[in-house]
């Protein structure tokens, strides 16, 4: 009876945007965007990626985003970094 | 005895359907399918680009068990021996035919959309499928270019038509045969369109005369978002027409302009799809197949249209991640109804007044995954399912990482109540 969550995720090849960022080789991806999303919240974390053994690193995180459906249902307000999320981030965690 | 499937995957389809609320768009014949089936809102797809994506509902596996993220391995070869959602079904009795994109072709499937493990007969391409990016889309000034906006004038195409008027009528002409030899089967169709070049039937444009578009609700870059997250849309800047603005990498913007236009042209793709979706619909009543089959219609991901200043997919946004997802279900989703009732007959996008087909009539807001749909068919097709993969499951053939979402059939809300009053009777 949990409600249930979908998982995406997204390969890039550098931290910046380039010309292979839509469409990295296997060879080429650097980083990896895991993304959970539940009713109530979008939550990416962009970790370290090796290519050789398909392994993430989630203690290397490059980069996150935090969305709340009800008051940013478009994403265009990340509060990952804002402290008022801070608790929340850890209970997600 | 074993219901029929059609499953219907469309290449880039975001949920601007009528059944989705979207006000603007053309989509009767999705949305009278809609109307008898039951409708997930919150549906995502693993991975926002079509190989990755694919492979993955079609192995009930997500992509890092498939290790495929790109377009270039194989996951027979390259992961594990996995066995697919129509492979299941053949080797339960079903004969499992593949019209058009389903795969994505090439390295990804083995150059044989995974033909013998997955299909019956050897699956059907288009062969107009080979035209799609050439210089087609006649300019201003007359010339042909490979465009991304690129409305024609299909007697003017190579052989006179288009890959999905072609998948159409290959469908079409395999449910007769499986009808005249009684056979179950389970027949995917994967349409193109409105996966880029936007190259549709010109009057199709006349759905969406451009004063009545608008540009993306947030069509700039958000300001915290991450540079690792923004997709910079590479491949349509490749098309001349996008090429000819010489827009700067990698944030442009386009110009407003050319902005409603690209999202003109893909309304009008959808209403092109939904012609193609009609007839097939239409065909499965002629034919009385319409109460012993189950219909699944969904995509492969989404595709942004101008929001966060993002074209195209390769992002986790919901708008490229997020996807339609319906099942129709005879007896369960709609009660079954007379041999000589129709369920399906076609609404012509142009004459069909918008709004009187009522949204769908079961809803389910729950959060799914296109990988649940490999458990989900088998659960609704009455076979046995397959059990939920271990933690790794690299050596493991038949096993699922997507539950079943069955269960939430039942929670689903009946539409009874109109929130959309223009929407339903």
């Amino acid at each position: 009876d949990e409600e249930p969550v979908a998982f995406s995720q997204y390969p890039r090849p550098a931290d910046t945007p380039q010309w292979n960022s839509d469409k990295p080789k296997l060879k080429d991806i650097r980083i990896m965007g895991y993304s959970m999303r539940t009713s109530d919240y979008r939550y990416t974390v962009w970790v370290q990626f090796n290519p050789n053994n398909f392994s993430a690193n989630f203690e290397d995180i490059h980069a996150g985003e935090l969305y709340m459906v009800e008051t940013d249902p478009n994403q265009d307000c990340n509060v990952y970094n804002s402290t008022s999320h801070g608790h929340f981030l850890k209970k997600i965690l | 005895d074993g219901m029929n499937i059609l499953f219907i995957v469309v290449d880039d389809l975001r949920p601007v359907l009528g059944c989705y609320g979207d006000k603007l768009v053309k989509s009767p014949n999705i949305d009278q399918l809609a109307s008898q089936s039951v409708v997930f809102s919150n549906a995502y797809a693993q991975q926002a680009v079509c190989a990755p994506s694919r492979v993955s509902f079609l192995t009930g596996r997500r992509p890092d068990t498939t290790r495929l993220y790109d377009f270039y391995s194989y996951w027979r070869v390259h992961a594990g021996n996995y066995s697919t959602m129509p492979q299941y079904f053949k080797e339960n009795g079903y004969v499992t035919l593949s019209v058009g994109k389903v795969f994505h072709p090439g390295v990804s499937s083995n150059y044989s959309d995974d033909y013998p493990y997955s299909w019956s007969i050897p699956p059907f391409h288009p062969s107009t499928e080979k035209y799609e990016n050439d210089k087609t889309c006649r300019g201003k000034d007359g010339k042909l270019y490979a465009n991304l906006l690129c409305p024609v004038n299909v007697t003017e195409m190579p052989s006179g038509t288009l890959p999905d008027i072609q998948s159409t009528e290959e469908a079409i002409r395999l449910l007769n045969v499986m009808k005249s030899k009684k056979q179950k089967f389970f027949l995917a169709v994967g349409y193109h369109k409105p996966h880029i070049p936007l190259r549709y039937p010109q009057e199709f444009l006349k759905l969406y005369p451009l004063e009545n578009i608008t540009l993306a609700p947030d069509p700039w870059v958000p300001e915290k978002l991450p540079s690792v997250a923004y997709n910079p849309w590479t491949d349509i800047r490749q098309r001349d027409d996008v090429e000819a603005l010489n827009v700067s990498f990698p944030y442009g913007p386009l110009p407003d302009d050319f902005q409603r236009q690209i999202r003109q042209n893909y309304y009008a793709a959808v209403s092109y799809l939904d012609m193609q979706v009609g007839l097939l619909l239409n065909a499965l009543d002629d034919i009385g197949l319409s109460n012993s089959t189950i219909v699944v219609f969904t995509a492969d991901h989404g595709w942004s249209l101008g929001e966060h200043g993002e074209w195209a997919k390769y992002s986790n946004f919901d708008v490229a991640t997020r996807v339609p997802l319906m099942f129709y279900v005879p007896g369960v989703t709609t009660s079954s109804v007379g041999q000589r009732e129709r369920v399906f007959p076609y609404l012509d996008p142009f004459s069909h007044i918008s709004g009187l087909v009522p949204q769908g009539k079961w809803r389910s807001k729950k959060v799914v995954e296109l990988v649940s749909l490999f458990s989900t068919l088998a659960e609704l097709a009455g076979l046995q399912l397959p059990p939920t993969c271990p933690e790794t499951s690299f050596h493991v053939a038949l096993c699922t990482e997507g539950a079943s979402i069955v269960r939430y059939f039942n929670a689903s809300e009946e539409k009874d109540e109109c929130d959309e009053p223009y929407r339903c009777f």
